[in-house]
């Protein structure tokens, strides 16, 4: 499983619709400070699930909703493709997309059809995919991972294992 | 619950000494406090770079930590390799010859994982199969494909 | 007590003004959460780069934080300028652009206070007036000073 | 009041005497990770009192010590210009000396002669120097300031003003 686009509108700085489509191997994103890097990055563990504004940078859901534009949605869609099959729906590509409205409430959707938080955090779960795996690094949380103590390295490694 | 602990610790430090040596000149491992009763002590991270003395992570350099908990990470993986790895400069306190290093390591691990760096080094980014470019006009970000050549000139 | 808190407050306010202005294009200041009663509330760190919406420093990105926190640092020192700043790595979250203009920034107040930076990037090295390159040999440390020139090699 | 110069024996990595003679404007100190650039700054505050092992990135004092050499003690000495008197020591030049001894045992000295830990404190404080002061940015410390909450910043600005 790896992801092949995704797709922003109305997340955070990206108030137009946005598309990247990722290659298989290296990808790079650079750009000034400033610029919605790092909101890529929390894009991608938006339209996987996160549901700790805290780990998406914001005090509150309802900022990840871009500020200044009339829309007042947040919409992240992500396509992963599933050629193994190890994500359990029967398609070679398998689209998430998560919608965020104003008043809080938020819908699911996978390959276009409505579909429930819980039906899609196991279906991911089942593919050993989640939004705040060890896999993702945000920015400055390298420091944290060094600085840790042996006792918190214990715990960590028991929750893993 | 001891011996599954054990083997699986072995498992990690086996890989951590595996990866940390394709990155870097130098060794790195993990030490149990405890080795009798794992559970009632922590584990130690040890890096051991060039001809330098070993050192638990703590008292290593900024950019020393960087490379050994990136090495640590990786070896952790509950599913290894992972599907897809997202880094988010995590080349910040680098030198170069280090940034170098780690670009040609994930230049190799995007082999079998697929690999979005976040950077702003030319260095990490040259070694990319895809750059993609942000930019922010009046608070709204676009992101457009980049060729490598148009990036050195976009950086400076 | 409140009122001398104030009044240090706006001076404190006053001073993040100034000097953030002269680092980048924008505008950066401090807010009570409660001005009737400051004891009560906290204060806001505020920051608003080129034309876009001010935010406050936690939902800024990883390089306008570094920025606006030097700004921040510099207008609460104690005694106003310190004598000497050490600044350790204070660019590593800076875009090229950013660290030019701290670069030039640091360099016009080296004026009137000393400044000793630690950096990597030659953007900032070649605004020095005296440059020290520190080397490590079997794990013991060496410093000799260095010319600009030398130094762009060194790096690479 | 600035530093002219930095003497180190035996600190950290530095095991060899090493002096380094500062300008009064923009001094710079690069070069690889690990080569040693921390270990200065470390070596500033430790001359200039610090007492906390935990600023100066170790678990305990005797860490400082420079390992694998003979020579068993740590020396750092810092001198400070004081054309304007604001150190009140009757010197143009003010070098203090901090010595570090295997078994925990500490001396000072003020320009060669031996003085007690305490007096060294109330002369720096005399000029609003301090091992610990905001003036002094170690590396990684910005994200902690960048990321204060406002309560924090308002017992800090409590403490400064
Ligand atoms: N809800 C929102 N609406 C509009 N803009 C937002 C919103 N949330 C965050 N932003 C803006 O997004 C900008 C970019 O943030 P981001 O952290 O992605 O930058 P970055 O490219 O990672 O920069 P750096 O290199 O400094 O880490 C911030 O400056 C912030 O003002
Ligand atoms: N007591 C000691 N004896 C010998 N070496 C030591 C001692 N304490 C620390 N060191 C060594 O000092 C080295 C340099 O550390 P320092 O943090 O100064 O590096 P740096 O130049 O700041 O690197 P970076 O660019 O990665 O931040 C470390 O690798 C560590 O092994
Ligand atoms: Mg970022
Ligand atoms: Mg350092």
């Amino acid at each position: 499983v790896y992801i092949l686009k995704l797709e922003l509108k109305g997340f955070k700085s990206f108030r137009d619709h946005t598309t990247l489509e990722f290659t298989k191997g290296f990808n790079a994103i650079t750009g000034k400070n400033g610029s919605g890097k790092s909101n890529i990055l929390d894009a991608i563990r938006f339209a996987l699930g996160s549901n700790s504004p805290k780990s998406l940078r914001e005090s509150r859901m309802s900022r990840l909703i871009n500020e200044g534009s009339r829309n007042k949605f947040a919409r992240v869609s992500i396509t992963l493709s599933n050629e193994n099959g190890s994500i359990p729906v029967n398609s070679e590509k398998v689209t998430i997309t998560r919608e965020l409205m104003e008043d809080g409430t938020q819908r699911y959707f996978l390959n276009g059809k409505r579909i429930t938080k819980n039906a899609i955090e196991d279906l991911l779960a089942a593919a050993s995919i989640s939004s705040d795996g060890l896999n993702i690094v945000p920015q400055g949380s390298l420091n944290t991972i060094a600085d840790m103590s042996p006792s918190d390295r214990m715990q960590l490694l028991q929750e893993i294992i | 619950k001891k011996e599954a602990f054990i083997k699986s610790f072995e498992q990690i430090d086996k890989r951590l000494r595996e990866i940390f040596k394709q990155i870097v000149d130098g060794n790195a491992w993990l030490e149990l406090e405890n080795p009798d009763n794992p559970f009632d002590g922590g584990v130690f991270l040890i890096g051991q770079f060039g001809d330098k003395q070993p050192r638990e992570s703590a008292s290593l350099s900024g950019g020393e930590k960087a490379v050994l908990s990136v090495a640590f990470l990786m070896a952790i993986q509950s599913s290894y390799p992972a599907n897809f790895y997202i880094f988010d400069e995590i080349d910040a306190n680098l030198d170069a010859e280090k940034a170098e290093k780690l670009g040609n390591f994930l230049k190799k691990w995007s082999m079998s994982s697929q690999i979005i760096l976040i950077s702003l080094k030319d260095t990490m980014l040259s070694k990319a199969d895809k750059v993609f470019g942000v930019y922010e006009r009046e608070g709204v970000s676009q992101v457009i494909p980049l060729e490598m050549s148009k990036v050195s000139n976009e950086q400076q």
